[in-house]
């Protein structure tokens, strides 16, 4: 899997 | 959401709310950096972008929207309605040292290179440096209030939180994010030094001076 930007982090 | 998350999330409002609390209450932002509080305008402008086109949750949205305020609110009260008490002599660290570096880092070295990704890659590389024109500024005076330390640690213990975070959901969930990590890292570590001066003699009672 494709780490990626996880929108829900701050 | 694990607690290493949210203790984070209420470092970094707690650290936000001292700092507005400490300009209103004294009137006055001196001892802080107008510099480093512009560079974490445009991060949280830059990465909350996504407010428009993703919805995660209740609680996130209102987050973002309160970094933004909290952040407006800041620079309002930097640059305009108690702009008198900023320091401008002791902020003198050059910021485009740090934004064209992390723009053009975000430009190679991202998840995806769109519009949206790249600005929120810069956000995050943006973020881990920020600090650096305050902590030239306390630095340069060899002292902070007791008041700008709390504010920093807070700040601080943020993303050594989310470090915590990162490695539970590496175990629980298999879930990592690079670029994250590894500007976190950075970031935690450019407080290091700041941690160790805090713990030893704010923690203690003593005004945070530097070794002259």
């Amino acid at each position: 899997e494709e780490p990626s930007n996880d929108h829900d982090e701050l | 959401m694990n607690i290493f998350r949210l203790a984070g999330d209420l470092s970094h409002v707690v650290a936000v709310i001292i700092l507005l609390l400490k300009i209103w209450k004294t009137r006055s932002c001196a001892g802080i950096s107008g510099k480093s509080q512009l560079l974490f305008a445009i991060v949280y402008l830059t990465r909350y972008l996504d407010l428009f086109t993703t919805y995660v949750s209740l609680y996130n949205s209102i987050m973002k929207i309160l970094f933004l305020s909290a952040s407006g609110a800041t620079l309002y009260f930097m640059y305009g309605k108690f702009r008198g008490t900023y320091d401008h002599n002791h902020d003198t660290f050059r910021i485009e040292f740090l934004l064209i570096p992390c723009g053009l880092l975000s430009l190679v070295i991202n998840h995806e290179f769109t519009v949206m990704e790249i600005l929120w890659t810069f956000s995050i590389y943006l973020e881990s440096v920020a600090i650096l024109p305050q902590l030239f500024m306390v630095s340069k005076t060899g002292e902070a209030e007791s008041i700008t330390s709390h504010y920093l640690f807070a700040l601080g213990s943020y993303r050594a939180l989310y470090l915590l975070n990162w490695i539970h959901r590496y175990i629980a969930e298999s879930h990592y994010d690079l670029i994250a990590i590894f500007a976190g890292i950075v970031q935690t570590i450019l407080y290091c030094d700041f941690f160790y001066l805090y713990i030893t003699k704010v923690l203690k009672g003593k005004k945070l001076q530097l070794p002259a």
